[in-house]
């Protein structure tokens, strides 16, 4: 069966993009079928996968006018890498979407068009709002990546209290969090305090890899490339294909 | 007259709530009477400045239940600074208020009851949704953090497509960019490369004053103090102080 993961956190700015991104084509890259879904209005993901940010139709098309089904709207980006793509249009999904009956499932439902991926991976904005909500429905699985401070920490404490309320309300049982990845990581105290932290409070869920803080994540997203094609034998690569295994591993259970 | 500025971007992590929370402070040590609203569900500003994240009432209680004014809400949290607190019950603001009247114009309302502030800076989440518009509404002037990155740049673009649509679909005159401020500014090829392009393509509102990467600041902040308590003669505090003087001068005009 397809492996559905969420990259969530309201807190911004603490890597969700770039994991998204280099975990999915890390997974390609092993041979996994993979489709990485877009939902933040942003298009970051969809800027570095594809060099363009208004590419239609998108996940608009899919989720807010009901005019595509994933399939019409994925485009092939790297072997064995699809793209839902996204588009500042969907900004207006949490308007539009609000008085839709279901209208936490839609994503849910239009995930059962899908056929011959081995994983899903959805990217999401910095908010608990209608999109992050229909991609925690839609997915089994939540990685959840924690900057190197206390608001990051506090971003997975709510993101914690927003995923057990989605299972209680909506009746979701089998969501839960794969885990929680440090990342920005480096040798400063606020690094060791976080990741003391980490280890007290969320020690269940806690990944041992590590993303390090390196100036050539910031530079591959910048040129349009993934950290492989970038600094293939660099820290950022060797840590995300760290990653790739530990996901493979956790999803044995 | 009051001046009303809003720390905005839909880019995450690029400093707003460190940038609201350190000029609102630099402004009241020069002895301007300031308020600082936390528009973010996160609460980030809410919590340097109190240790506590849900205070009650908070701004869900101004603009979503109606049930109290900004006067009744404000504390006291420094010397000459008020803090308008945020709770996670904000969260609930897009949904609730999407099928509101005039959802745009409410915190501009209830800013009305406000008397002898010469200052009110507005925290906002990474997002353009309802809370985000309505402190662009409410405020005349929008200050913008830019991180040294290509998404932050786009960012900006996206938010200064947003101003226009929101000058033109609401009547709105005054809003306009008072600058683009350069954080995490340091010496790496992409600081550099992100500054040009800032220079080329916003010149015209791009500031002097850029914030340097420092970890004092997230030190600061992991602490709960501003950066003139946790490291009043370092580069941050300096950084800010210019910042302060800009701000002030960009208003003579
Ligand atoms: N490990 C890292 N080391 C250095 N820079 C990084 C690292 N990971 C991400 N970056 C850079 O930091 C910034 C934030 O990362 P990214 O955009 O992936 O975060 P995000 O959580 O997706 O942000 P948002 O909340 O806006 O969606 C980007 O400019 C990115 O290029
Ligand atoms: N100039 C700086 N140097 C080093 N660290 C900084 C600097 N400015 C902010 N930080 C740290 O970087 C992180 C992001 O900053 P901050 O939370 O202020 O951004 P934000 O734009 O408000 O984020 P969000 O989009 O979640 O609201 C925080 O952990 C903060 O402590
Ligand atoms: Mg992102
Ligand atoms: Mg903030």
């Amino acid at each position: 069966p397809v492996r559905v993961i969420t990259i969530a956190t309201q807190k911004g700015g603490t890597g969700k993009s770039t994991l998204a991104v280099n975990l999915a084509a890390g997974l390609a890259l092993e041979g996994h079928r993979t489709l990485l879904i877009d939902a933040d209005p942003q298009a970051n993901s969809t800027y570095v996968l594809t060099g363009d940010q208004l590419l239609q139709p998108s996940l608009y098309e899919v989720m807010v006018t009901n005019s595509a089904t994933l399939p019409e709207v994925a485009v092939s980006c790297r072997l064995a890498l699809d793209l839902c793509p996204s588009n500042i249009l969907l900004s207006a999904a949490d308007i539009v979407l609000s008085s839709v009956p279901g209208r936490e499932r839609i994503l849910s439902r239009k995930l059962r068009a899908l056929t011959g991926y081995d994983f899903v991976i959805i990217d999401t904005p910095p908010s608990l709002g209608i999109l992050t909500v229909n991609a925690l429905v839609a997915s089994g699985e939540v990685l959840v990546p924690v900057g190197m401070s206390t608001f990051a920490l506090i971003g997975l404490g709510l993101l914690e209290d927003t995923i057990n309320q989605i299972k209680e309300n909506l009746d979701i049982e089998n969501l839960h969090i794969l885990g929680a990845v440090g990342t920005f990581h480096d040798r400063t105290n606020v690094a060791r305090n976080t990741m003391a932290a980490l280890e007290e409070r969320f020690g269940s869920i806690l990944f041992k890899t590590m993303i390090p803080r390196t100036v050539k994540l910031e530079e591959a997203n910048n040129r349009l490339k993934t950290i492989y094609e970038y600094e293939p034998n660099g820290a950022g690569a060797q840590a995300f294909q760290a990653l790739v295994q530990e996901v493979m591993t956790h999803g044995q259970e």
